[in-house]
């Protein structure tokens, strides 16, 4: 089998608020776009809802339990076993590895290196932008700058007069380019929204009026929940203009005009970064990379919106845990791009806010996503890994996921 | 469709009741697991007494447990595992690798 390039990209607190995953509301013309050209995967599943051991868990695919990440505090390594990453899989068969964002989460978790040079072959990129991202930044009624969960902002007032999400992009194309007929490669970009703080460009809210925003259809905590099942939210509560709201712990409620302002921002928080996927792959064709490369796109896991009285991650309710998976295999999932005609060109959200797409196949069984690596790898063209046997503390290439495959050669029975 | 397709999940707890580190414990405060496995129909999760030094789950200590059938409850807001019958469930637990 040919070997294929492969652009894995990864949002953070991403659910499946998507347009291809018919969220009405939702304006993610790009990642739409490259639906329509790939197998979209409806029931894909995080093992844990919070980034490091999801992400662990994903690049390793481990489970939890085997990773024995549940927190940020430790590197698999040497906390439980020498376990090989997607990305090290790639390099070790001769692709060139790259970084760029937040792919790994960063700090104890990944060794303060992103696991490089395990997993990369040069050192992992991240936007210098980010030392502000929870700073005093969100110019408030007052005219002053502070730390608020909703911090729409103007671009050009910015330090840089840049996002981290721009600069990843930016970042990203250059490696891109960079790659052109030179061997294969592997670049995962980490997209650090929509996680919060909202901090996105104000023009994005415009593609969202309140007037049209609805709260979630069961914003209360259920009366049967067990109290171990529910989570407080605490860092949306640190934020300055909640904090404000005097909302009640542990349940709330946050005020419904506030509710409504939330999910206003996390969608045109959802567009921003579906706006900079645009970016991306409408380079891959203008370098005529579309046919020799293998596009991956899901997040760590999802986020609850208001329903169940939740504002966060932190649980294992299907909106913390759902998360979007996309896989465009090219001459698998589309036709080669035509001579000339580009498969992927940019959708300005703002030109052409109603464009719609039909998605090119959709899997309705349930998977996972320590199930990305095996596929991924088979897909690209390396041999996927054996499954792990029971216990795999020892074991430093192995699989708790399953290789889908088949899904890409079979439709589902039923 | 293949209705006997699962994913699984877990999520940590410091203890039975909301407090300001249940979001996100450390590992050493963690003292239980839940563990949620789905498919079309349904989520169940058990909440486990879960010992962080030995990383060993205690089945026989349940802090509380979750059932929703999804065609009639997508939203996951109807928690129907007190009515269930729990042998039943186990007895397929104890099949699961």
């Amino acid at each position: 089998r040919e070997k294929r390039n492969v652009l894995f990209i990864i949002a953070d607190d991403l659910r499946a608020s998507l347009g291809c995953y018919d969220d009405a509301l939702a304006k993610s013309p790009n990642i739409d776009q490259l639906a329509s050209r790939s197998q979209v995967f409806l029931n894909a599943y995080a093992q844990q809802a919070v980034c490091a051991p999801s992400r662990t868990s994903m690049l390793t695919s481990r489970r939890p339990d085997t990773t024995r990440l549940y927190d940020f505090n430790s590197y698999w390594r040497v906390h439980s076993g020498n376990y090989t990453t997607l990305p090290q899989h790639f390099k070790s068969k001769g692709y060139y590895t790259m970084s760029v964002g937040k792919v790994f989460h960063p700090g104890i978790a990944s060794n303060h290196t992103d696991d490089y040079p395990y997993s990369w072959s040069i050192p992992a990129y991240h936007p210098s932008s980010f030392r502000f991202e929870k700073q005093k930044m969100c110019k408030g009624d007052d005219g002053q700058l502070h730390a608020n969960l909703l911090c729409a902002v103007n671009v050009t007032e910015q330090p840089g007069g840049t996002l981290p999400d721009l600069e990843s992009t930016d970042e990203a194309v250059r490696l891109l380019k960079s790659r052109v007929g030179d061997g294969a490669f592997f670049l995962a970009v980490g997209f650090h929204k929509p996680h919060i703080p909202f901090r996105i460009p104000q023009e994005y809210l415009s593609l969202y009026p309140l007037d049209k925003m609805t709260l979630a259809p069961d914003p209360d905590v259920p009366e049967l929940l067990p109290p171990v099942a529910y989570n407080p939210w605490t860092d949306v509560r640190q934020r300055e203009d909640v904090q404000k709201l005097n909302v009640s712990f542990p349940y709330g409620p946050i005020p419904k005009d506030f509710q409504l302002r939330i999910r206003q921002h996390y969608y045109a928080a959802v567009s921003y970064m579906d706006a900079q996927v645009g970016r991306l792959l409408s380079t891959l064709d203008a370098l005529g990379l579309t046919d020799s490369t293998m596009v991956v796109f899901t997040s760590d896991h999802g986020w609850s919106l208001g329903e169940h009285g939740e504002w966060a991650k932190y649980s294992n309710f299907d909106v913390a845990t759902r998360v979007p998976l996309i896989m465009f295999v090219p001459g698998v999932t589309a036709a080669y791009s035509r001579a000339g005609g580009p498969t992927f060109p940019f959708i300005d959200v703002f030109s052409q806010p109603e464009h719609s797409f039909t998605n090119a196949k959709v899997i309705r069984n349930t998977v996972e996503l320590v199930d990305v690596f095996p596929t991924v790898s088979y897909m690209a063209g390396l041999p996927a890994p054996e499954h792990c046997p029971d216990v795999s503390l020892q074991v430093e290439l192995c699989t708790e996921g399953r290789n889908l495959v088949h899904t890409f050669q079979h439709k589902e029975r039923g | 469709k293949n209705a006997e397709l699962m994913a699984f999940s877990q999520y940590p707890r410091p203890a039975d009741t909301p407090q300001n580190n249940s979001d996100l414990p450390d590992l050493q405060d963690i003292k239980v697991m839940g563990y949620s496995l789905r498919n079309w129909d349904y989520r169940y999760t058990l909440w486990l007494g879960f010992n962080p030094r030995s990383f060993q789950v205690n089945v026989s200590d349940v802090h509380g447990g979750e059932l929703y059938m999804l065609a009639d409850d997508p939203g996951q807001d109807k928690n129907i595992y007190s009515d269930l019958d729990h042998s039943i469930v186990m007895k397929k637990m104890d099949a699961l690798p």
